[in-house]
């Protein structure tokens, strides 16, 4: 079994190095909002962190050396995770509240003018606490955000070429890096671990609430928020 | 995927 080259003490001084900056949804918030005018700011800044978020991934050691079509299908696969695990982060030292940027902060009453995303925002609120509950760290933060970006698409297919398989196994070396770097509390590790499904669960139901947004015309979705939507959309259809 | 990929495909500053 290949053991990765980088110590886990330089992985995680490279991912905590690659943190995007802070970003603020810059907009004149008019309360109280309506329905139209949350799920705009929500996906105003949705589209600006996604932009980083591309920057973000680039920094990650080994993510370059992928191939495109991998670096693509993680993208694709685990964008809505990862906003909303920054979003945990940031929310995390402020119980009730989601911290979207330090301009925009919602209590969970305020998701009562958007119809279907009151559940979402529970959720949401729940894996806060539970990261709360467990003291979450920064180096454990940022190799979960990292261990998301490359176990995402890890099942969903099988590789087929020589290029892929290639891929396949560095991604493998790359997720052993992650793991090395948590490892050191092995109890702890695998309580972060557990909450990846819910992760993912509640970024599936906030992926069908914005299709279904923007589908009933509550909001219009374009640029690189639009590309993703689609891709992940249209890849599960 | 084009915009996103002009993102992953240009050189950092």
């Amino acid at each position: 079994h290949h053991r990765s080259a980088m110590s886990p003490e330089e992985f995680i001084s490279r991912i905590m190095e690659a943190e995007p900056p802070e970003i603020y949804l810059m907009e004149d918030l008019k309360k109280p909002f309506t329905e139209a005018s949350m799920m705009m700011s929500l996906t105003n800044l949705a589209d600006k962190e996604l932009v980083l978020m591309i920057s973000w991934a680039k920094k990650i050691p080994g993510f370059v050396e992928l191939s495109l079509a991998d670096q693509i299908h993680l993208l694709k696969c685990c964008w809505l995770e990862i906003l909303m695990l920054g979003l945990m982060w940031r929310s995390v030292d402020h119980p009730g509240k989601l911290i979207f940027s330090p301009d925009f902060k919602l209590n969970r009453e305020e998701g009562q003018c958007v119809e279907g995303i009151m559940e979402i925002f529970d959720m949401l609120l729940a894996a806060t606490s539970r990261f709360r509950e467990l003291k979450l760290q920064r180096e454990e933060y940022v190799c979960l955000k990292a261990m998301i970006l490359l176990n995402s698409n890890l099942c969903s297919s099988s590789p087929q070429t020589a290029e892929e398989l290639e891929s396949r196994n560095k991604l493998l070396r790359l997720l052993d890096s992650v793991i090395d770097a948590l490892v050191w509390q092995t109890l702890r590790l695998g309580h972060l671990t557990m909450l990846l499904s819910h992760i993912r669960h509640v970024s599936n139901k906030g992926m069908d609430h914005l299709s279904t947004m923007k589908r009933k015309n509550v909001v219009l979705v374009y640029d690189l928020l639009l590309e993703m939507l689609d891709a992940s959309t249209s890849s599960t259809s | 995927h084009t915009k996103l990929l002009q993102l992953l495909t240009t050189k950092p500053e």
